[in-house]
């Protein structure tokens, strides 16, 4: 269930969309106890200038992005854009079943993207 | 066997969660423990978050830390008893013989790489023996069980007010090292009498919470921005 990234206009800047892992969706609901899904969140979205660098209340781009941002816009065919990319992840326990029948509590980083950033 | 691998596409990502293949599905009569709900609720931001309505961001909890255990880890098994066969059917209190049980805990999905950080035992009694009770309490013993040999060297000795509750006893350090990982599996013999003549108590479930912490999942604390 994912959040549809506009294009064109303030909606398409850089900035996390919602997406919501469901995990009878991809076929562990057998075992996974709990959560059924999370919010994990995806990157999407332009890192041209200026609007999106850095992003309002948001992390501020890398330096690298910046001035290849600025390269882009002086001359497009010198080099791309800037990446979207998670720059804030949080964590998610899972409760599930393994292969011995064991009860399992597993806490991942990395699972949840809080903010989004150029770099 | 260790290279057996679910196929598609979520193989990958199964290894990188830590599991070797994908489980086959939910155990028949195999209950969740309250336990693990509870630490569960503890430890999930999002379910945290939902019942806060508002975390301020980054407030999350401890990283690589079980709050509600006190200990270290990012990992924690409700592992139950593969013995249950080898248990003695029925209780005698004939010359103050009380039966002795043997239980065995599958440990071979614990990854070496994991760090033990508590080993409980856990030990639950029928619930008329454990209503009555010994004048005295009990004194539990916990020994190695080796095959065809029958009772081996004594890991630990404790003494036990009541029944009611789950009978708890700490294995880390006893049955093996606090620094070392833990063993492939565990097969132990218990030992339950009454300190003054009384009756002899039935086991009915043994389990062992493990809690572990593996490096790999357990980033460096972010450092303040300068």
């Amino acid at each position: 269930e994912a959040e549809a990234a506009v294009s064109g206009g303030p909606s398409s800047a850089c900035r996390a969309r919602r997406l919501y892992v469901s995990f009878r969706e991809v076929g562990w609901h057998r075992w996974v106890i709990a959560p059924r899904g999370f919010l994990a969140n995806y990157c999407q979205g332009q890192c041209s200038l200026p609007a999106t660098m850095p992003g309002p209340g948001g992390p501020p781009a890398l330096n690298h992005a910046v001035l290849r941002a600025l390269m882009h816009s002086a001359a497009p065919s010198a080099a791309g854009l800037p990446c979207c990319v998670p720059a804030r992840l949080s964590p998610i326990s899972v409760l599930f079943f393994d292969n011995s029948d064991n009860v399992v509590l597993r806490h991942y980083e990395d699972m949840v993207v809080d903010e989004c950033g150029c770099r | 066997a260790r290279a057996r691998m679910a196929p598609g596409p979520a193989a990958a990502l199964l290894q990188a969660l830590g599991l070797r293949d994908a489980p086959q599905g939910a155990p028949k009569h195999r209950p969740v423990p309250p336990l693990m709900w509870r630490l569960f609720r503890r430890r999930d931001p999002q379910e945290a978050r939902a019942k806060l309505r508002w975390t301020p961001p980054g407030a999350t909890l401890r990283p690589c830390h079980v709050e509600e255990l006190g200990v270290a880890g990012n990992i924690v098994r409700h592992i139950p008893d593969r013995g249950v066969r080898a248990r003695s059917p029925e209780p005698t209190s004939a010359a103050g013989q009380c039966p002795e049980w043997t239980v065995v805990f599958d440990l071979s999905a614990v990854d070496p790489a994991e760090l033990p950080s508590q080993a409980r035992l856990e030990l639950r009694f029928e619930a008329a023996e454990a209503k009555a009770g010994a004048a005295g309490g009990w004194e539990l013993r916990v020994a190695w069980a080796v095959e065809g040999v029958g009772v081996g060297p004594v890991l630990l000795r404790q003494v036990v007010a009541a029944l009611e509750t789950p009978v708890r006893a700490e294995l880390l350090g006893a049955a093996w090292a606090r620094n070392a990982s833990a063993p492939r599996s565990l097969r132990l013999a218990l030992a339950l009498r009454p300190r003054a003549p009384g009756a002899c108590a039935r086991l009915a479930e043994a389990s062992l919470l493990l809690v572990t912490l593996d490096p790999r999942l357990c980033h460096p604390l972010a450092r303040p921005r300068r």
